[in-house]
């Protein structure tokens, strides 16, 4: 970061839009008429094995910037976690888990990764 | 994140968002980017959320995530989150929620989930967006589909403060509101101040030129987009439009 010119430069940028249509995200949809733990097997078809790398990564980070005590409390409590919360989201990351092969427990940290990183 | 609410001289609203993330979650030296960053790009998706045949409401998503960050209902109004930290943040919710079995609370993304299922227009979704207790502290930033139907809340784990488009007097009413992870009424931090540089660029560009474009103009503008910015989206609850795009903030760019 040397390069940038001095601490507090910054310049408005005039000519960014419109963005390349390249750059746009992908459409999927979600059926909220289907039984929860369907709703999300056509994305996570898709998806699955991109987020199995994903969360994978993050559980080592989040283990090496934690520690292990608190990393091993935190794993301990999600399965307890993921059965109290609230219908339909439980039955939802069932299907997610089912349907990318990824285990509960990992589903559920990924779900509650606001609450239990805010610190 | 950065999150943006404008509205235009007729009154129009767009509404627009950076997310960004992955903070101390891994640089890669050689690259220059944060791994988690970088890992979210390809899981961003836009959702359509359909119920009876129809769109009820469009987010942008991470693939397997449940909850909303980002989100549209056509004809109510527009919503997006922006972390808040805090010492005593999700950590005590959650420890309330596992230790003594404390689930009158709501947890964030869920809950926003329920009110862009459920909301019926902008005041519904303030209003639960203001009052429901939670396990964390957070920003909620709504848009409406009438003038000065824009807002920040600034939530702790039960109370809020909310600023609107329309919070101060008749004759100095705001066009534009910025949020970037700070609380307004505080000066963001020197190390971390892309409020300063997004509050600037509205200013310069004026209210004349308010629109989804300068709004991304905006959030292009580094240090607003930095190495930590997974995705822009634009938003008009009006049209119900909301798209989303991969971002990527090449050297020389801020860590965040």
């Amino acid at each position: 970061f040397s390069v940038l010119v001095g601490p507090f430069y910054w310049k408005c940028e005039k000519t960014a839009y419109p963005p390349a249509e390249s750059d746009l995200v992908p459409t999927f949809e979600v059926d909220l008429d289907l039984p929860p733990l369907q709703r999300w097997a056509p994305l996570m078809r898709v998806k699955g094995p991109k987020l199995i790398t994903l969360v994978d990564d993050v559980k080592e980070l989040i283990h090496s910037v934690v520690g292990e005590k608190i990393f091993n409390t935190i794993m301990s409590n999600l399965p307890k976690v993921a059965t109290s919360l609230p219908y339909p989201f439980y039955e939802e990351m069932v299907g997610i888990a089912t349907f990318s092969g990824m285990p509960l427990s990992l589903v559920t940290l990924y779900n509650i990764f606001y609450e239990a990183f805010t610190l | 994140c950065t999150s943006i609410i404008a509205q235009d001289p007729e009154g129009h609203l767009y509404h627009g968002r950076n997310l960004d993330t992955g903070l101390f979650l891994g640089w890669d030296a050689k690259n220059h980017t944060w791994k988690v960053a970088e890992k979210l790009r390809p899981l961003t998706v836009q959702l359509d959320w359909k119920k009876n045949g129809t769109t009820l409401f469009r987010s942008i998503n991470f693939a397997g995530y449940v909850g909303v960050l980002t989100a549209v209902k056509k004809d109510k109004f527009t919503f997006s989150l922006d972390k808040r930290f805090a010492l005593n943040g999700g950590y005590m919710g959650l420890l309330e929620w596992i230790l003594f079995n404390d689930y009158k609370q709501s947890w964030v993304a869920f809950l926003t989930r329920e009110v862009m299922e459920e909301a019926a227009n902008y005041d519904e979704a303030q209003a639960k967006l203001s009052k429901t207790r939670l396990l964390a502290p957070v920003y909620f930033i709504l848009g409406g589909i009438k003038p000065y139907q824009g807002c920040v809340i600034t939530r702790d784990r039960d109370n809020f403060n909310m600023l609107s488009l329309d919070s101060k007097s008749i004759d100095s009413k705001l066009w534009f509101l910025v949020q970037t992870n700070y609380d307004h009424w505080k000066t963001p931090p020197f190390f971390d101040d892309r409020r300063t540089p997004a509050t600037k660029c509205l200013n310069q560009a004026g209210q004349k030129n308010a629109s989804l474009g300068l709004i991304y103009n905006v959030l292009s503008t580094k240090p607003v987009l930095n190495k930590e910015t997974v995705y822009t989206s634009l938003m008009e609850a009006t049209s119900g439009q909301l798209q989303g795009w991969i971002r990527s903030c090449p050297d020389p760019c801020w860590p965040w």
